[in-house]
Order: structure tokens, then sequence, then C-alpha cells
């Protein structure tokens, strides 16, 4: 997270880690119900052929190959709180397109319940579309400024942008920023995601309802934190039929 | 010189010896003429002249059957003693007639004698035969030459082909009380039938009888129930035979199985007979309904295959040998004794209430009964989880046992996870 700040202990109990199982991080994820973690699909694929678009079985990750951490806050020393749990299912987009990062959300169902409690609990799916300008909050263990990885969990507070003023940002980099996408950020830049965040929550707060809910996940840019150049993130909107027909979830 | 000349056709012609010229004296001729069964004989004269006598004495033409005179003509002219033909015709009653002609030794003048014709005439025995015995049972139809009965829907022709009867060999009753009554009861009951009603019930029951309504049977002045009459077996007791108008007493027997056996003859017009049978066995002992139950039905004697169902006040479940049931059936015996005791009744129970995955339970009384309408109440452990559709989670032990809540039923609730609602809150978002 670039020009980000430490995040308060159990404010965002729903985040997750992915981790190698040598303990390397390598992603984040949000906890749905009690045992599936949404995050981005480029976190379980691995690009072998960047010139063959299909995803193929054989390059996504295996259960095996990772876990899930909750309720963690420090992003190398364990604390009480965590719980790690072992994965069943790696469940991605079937439209995900690994070259364009189109629908870049996957699903990881875990081999067994999370106990909830207060630094772990699940975030709540959105019942309707983001508003345009409204603030959200991103958080992750990835890259700060000058590559270097933060101690805790990190956040920004950054303003969701107008939809076609981020396709006119990446326009003249030859990148589309497509319906299911949705970017956030500064025009003038700093408070960005960057690598490392990837999955992470993009939340808010229905102040209705008093809960927060997921808006995105961590997916994309060009750089962190640059002028102009918003982080792009997969919308849940979007995706939720797709999340609830898998996950059988509902808020 | 008499002789005798036999015909059998259908139809034909007679006269006198030498007619149309006059007939010798002293002679005899007769003539025997004999049409098919079904058939009469029609005899006519066309012409008649014979000597006069006092009762035709001296010559005459007897027309007769085996067993009776028909006429007996002479003379030219009918007088207050002799009788002419003329134009009369002499029927025969059956398919036989003689006719004899005779003339005595003198005859005082020329007589031309007789000419006459007959013919054999269908018998219609539908209509001429009124006596009982020989007409049809029910229906009669004649045809040339002869007749035959046919009967109404629901009888057999019998084998007199006279009379109809009815097939009755089948009658079997079960149940414990009945009516059994002669065929076409009140009215009258077919002719030539051997009715057979079978009461078999199970062992245990004693069967009673009484006859009711009307009870007419035809009978004899003198000979006990010659014709038709009722025989009762009941197990190796024959009672009857009964007939006539007063019927028997009312018959108590000792057994469960019974053969009425009803014949009839081929005559009479006899209303015949109604019964009614009552079946009981033992009597069991009296009931009492359990503690917060009842039975049903509640009466003040059992006998023999009454069954009662014992049955709890609502909450309450009956217990019998540790096992609870909703209701009970007891049976009295052969021997008279019930099948088994009346159960009691105990309070339902639901028991410990199912545990609720991420949710826990809570009783309303102290010491957690578990009892009819003692109530508990589900909840989710909060606020990590909560319950789907914010139900009360209360729950009420039914009169089956089972925990039930006025939304759910007997489902258990389902305790969601909350998301959205960290208990950290955070410092407010910048706008």
């Amino acid at each position: 997270i670039f020009n980000g700040r430490p995040a308060q202990k159990g404010t965002m109990p729903w985040i997750a880690m992915l981790s190698h199982l040598n303990g390397q991080p390598f992603c984040g994820g949000s906890l749905l119900g009690t045992n599936w973690i949404v995050t981005a699909a480029h976190c379980l694929h691995q690009l072998l052929n960047p010139d063959d678009p299909i995803v193929h079985n054989s390059d996504l990750l295996t259960p095996s190959d990772f876990k899930i951490i909750l309720g963690k806050h420090w992003r190398r020393r364990s604390d009480e709180n965590e719980q790690h749990l072992m994965v069943k299912h790696i469940i991605i987009h079937p439209l995900y397109n690994p070259n364009t990062f189109e629908n870049d959300v996957g699903l990881v169902e875990l081999s067994k319940n999370a106990v909830l409690n207060d630094f772990v609990m699940p975030i709540c799916l959105p019942e309707g579309p983001a508003q345009e300008g409204a603030v959200v909050i991103v958080s992750g263990w990835g890259k700060q400024f000058l590559q270097r990885f933060p101690e805790t969990l990190m956040e920004i507070e950054i303003p969701i942008v107008d939809h076609r003023t981020c396709q006119e940002a990446y326009a003249s980099l030859k990148k589309k920023v497509t319906g299911d996408m949705i970017c956030a950020g500064e025009k003038e830049g700093g408070k960005d995601a960057c690598a490392g965040d990837s999955g992470g929550p993009m939340m808010t707060l229905d102040r209705e309802r008093g809960q927060w809910y997921l808006v995105g996940t961590v997916s994309w840019g060009e750089d962190c934190g640059k002028k102009d150049l918003y982080g792009v993130y997969s919308y849940i909107h979007h995706h939720r039929g797709w999340i609830q027909r898998v996950t059988g979830l509902r808020n | 010189l008499a002789h005798t000349v036999e015909l059998n056709n259908m139809f034909g012609q007679l006269h006198s010896p030498g007619y149309p010229d006059s007939y010798p004296s002293d002679s005899e001729v007769t003539w025997n003429i004999t049409v098919p069964e079904g058939f009469r004989i029609k005899l006519y004269f066309m012409h008649f002249d014979l000597e006069s006598s006092y009762l035709c004495e001296y010559d005459y033409v007897k027309v007769e059957t085996e067993d009776q005179v028909l006429a007996t003509f002479c003379g030219r002219e009918t007088t207050d003693t002799e009788q002419t033909p003329g134009q009369e015709v002499v029927r025969s009653p059956g398919s036989f007639m003689s006719i004899t002609f005779r003339s005595d030794f003198s005859n005082e003048e020329r007589f031309t004698g007789f000419d006459a014709h007959y013919m054999a005439v269908d018998v219609d025995e539908c209509t001429e035969r009124e006596d009982e015995e020989l007409s049809c049972d029910h229906y009669c139809h004649n045809y040339i030459g002869g007749y035959y009965c046919s009967c109404r829907f629901g009888y057999l022709l019998h084998t007199d082909n006279r009379t109809c009867r009815v097939e009755c060999s089948d009658n079997l009753f079960t149940q414990r009380t009945g009516m059994i009554s002669s065929p076409d009861f009140p009215n009258p009951y077919p002719k030539s039938s051997e009715c057979f009603y079978t009461i078999e019930l199970e062992e245990g029951f004693m069967v009673s009888l009484q006859f009711e309504d009307i009870f007419d049977i035809e009978d004899h002045p003198e000979v006990p129930c010659p014709y038709d009459y009722i025989k009762i077996k009941a197990g190796t007791q024959v009672l009857g035979p009964f007939c006539g108008e007063k019927p028997p007493e009312p018959i108590k027997t000792q057994s469960h199985s019974i053969q009425i056996l009803f014949h009839s003859d081929n005559s009479g017009e006899n209303r015949g007979w109604k019964l009614s049978y009552r079946a009981a066995g033992n009597e069991c002992p009296v009931l009492q309904p359990p503690v917060q139950g009842k039975i049903e039905p509640l009466q003040a004697k059992y006998s023999f295959k009454d069954q009662v169902l014992v049955s709890c006040d609502t909450g309450y479940k009956v217990l019998k040998d540790n096992v609870e049931m909703d209701t009970f059936q007891i049976e009295c015996l052969k021997d008279g004794t019930w099948s088994n005791k009346i159960p009691t009744c105990k309070i339902a129970d639901c028991r410990a209430p199912a545990e609720l995955e991420h949710g826990l339970v809570t009783f309303s009384t102290r010491n957690n009964l578990t009892t009819y309408k003692s109530e508990i109440r589900y909840s989710c452990q909060q606020p990590y989880y909560k319950m789907l559709h914010n139900i009360s989670g209360i729950y009420t032990c039914s009169a089956q046992g089972i925990w039930m809540n006025e939304v759910l039923g007997r489902s258990l609730p389902s305790c969601l996870p909350v998301c959205g609602l960290p208990k950290f809150s955070r410092k407010l978002m910048a706008r």
C-alpha cells in the first residue's frame, strides 16, 4: 500500500492473507461467510505463457500450495488471534483473462470453517452499485514506497473514480478498463495499492445499515501511486451473482 | 259290423257309411282322431240326417274323449230330447277325440247320415290354463303346438319348466349384527328355491336370532311344514322346520356359526320372513380411563371383540412399556379379558433440545424443564452470528413432544455469520 497508514487491529476482521506454506505472503483476500475467501484470480494463477490467454487448470495453484491466515495483523510475526486454514477448493472466474485482467476474481473454499470472533469476521457483499466519489478503504500487506514491505497491515482511504475518467487515463497506455472493473485513487496519485496487495479488499461503509461491504478486490494498475494512473479493482457488485452461485452465500 | 278308423292328420273328413246315400242298419263305425300335443280337435258337420229317437237310443253320432262324452247327436231337427249339431262346433279339450256312428237294426225310412270335418286347432295354454298347477310362474309364451315359460329378471326357470326359482345359496354374513330375509321380502318369495344363509363369526361370539315383521310360510293344517320351511343349524343343534304364520320365539344360540336353510316348493304365494341377528361375546370388565386421558368409545359394557382406543389429553403421551405413543388400542378377548392393561398418560417431554451450530439455548424455567409447554430460547453467538430472518428463537414443547417455533415449526433456526460489523470501529472515514 503506497502512502498508507497502519490499520487499527481488528477494524477489518475479514482480511485474509494468502501465504505460501513457507510463510511467504503473496496476496490478500476477504472472508465471506465462514469458509470462503474472495481474492483476485491472478493470485491463484501462474502466468506461464503470456501469449496464451486461456487459463489452464494446470496453471492454477493447487489447494496444497498455500494456506489462508485469518485474524492476522502483523505481516511476519504471528499472534494468538491468527487462524491458519488449509484450502479445499480453488475456483476462478470462468471468464478471467490473464492478459487483460478482465474478471480478475477468484474464490477459495476453506477446508474447515473459520471461527468467528473479534478478529475474524466476514465482510458483506454489496447490495447495490458503488457511488462515484464514495470514499473506500483499501488494505494489504503489499509493497510500500521504495518497495519496502510493511510490518503491519496497512490501509489507505481513497475516492472511487468516474469510470470514464479512468478509462481515458489508461487508454493512452492501450489498457482497457472494462465494466467489471472499478477505479479509485487521487488524481495527483500517491495513495494506491501495489504488489502484494492483490486480492485484498476495497471496502466502504453502508451508512444506513452500519455495515461494511466489499466494493472491490485489488487487481491491477500501472506502476503504483502514479499521477493520473488510478488503481484498478475487480468490481464485486458486477460479480456478485457468480460469487453467490458458487458459494451459496447471501448477506 | 263295427270297426275303428285311426286318424292322425291335422285335418280330415268323415261320414256315415254309404254317404251320401242312406246308411245301412245295424252298423257301427268309430273314428279315433289323434293330433299332436298342444293341439285340440275341432269337429263340425256339413250334413246331418239320422233317425230320430228318444235320447238317441236308436241311431246316433257320439263325440267323446278318453274320459267324457262331448255330445250325442241324432234326428233331423233339434228337439227337447234330441240334439242335432246344426252349426255347432264340437271341440276336444285335448289332442284326442273319438266319434262313433251307430245305427240299429231297422229304419222306418231312408236317412242319408252325416258329413263331418275336423281340424287340429292350437291350444293357447297361456290363456286357457287357469289352474295353478299348470300355469307359468311368471311369464307364459304360446306358440303353435305348445308353450313355454320364462321368468322375471333375477329368477331362474326351475327344472319343471314352469316355476321360477332364485339362486340364493351363497348368502354369507360376517358382521356382528344384520338382517336376513326371504328373497323379495315382503313380496311373495320365489318357488322351487333352496336358500342358504350362513352367519360366520369368530369363535367366541354367540349369535342370537329374532324373527321380525311378517312371518308367512306355506304350511299344512295336519302335516308339519311339508311344503316350504326354515331350518336353522347352530353348531350341532338343529332347529325347525318352521312354517305357518306364527314366528318362532327369539333364539339364543351358543354358536358363532349359523346355517339357515329356507326351502320353497313349486307352489304357493306366501310373503316369507325376516329376522335380525346379533352376535355377542363374553363381557370384559368395565374400564377406567387413565389420568389425563380418555378411552373411546366409552361404554357401560364391553364384550368380545370390542376395541377401545386409549388416548391422552393434549400435552400427554400414552406410555406403554416405556414406549411413548399417541394412542393405544386394546381389545376384549374371547375369554372376557382385555388384551392389555390400560396404559398411563405421561406428560409430553421434548427432552434436551438439539444443539444449534454457532448458537446456544437457554431455558425459560429455572430447573430447565423440557415437558409440555416448557419454553426455550435459541440464540446465536453474538455478535458474530445472527439468527436468519430475525425470528424470536423461542420454542415451546408441543403436545407431540417436539420443540416448535411459531415460524419455523420444528426446524431449528439458522445462525448466519454477521458480516461487516467489526467490534473495533475505526476512526471516521474522511468525507
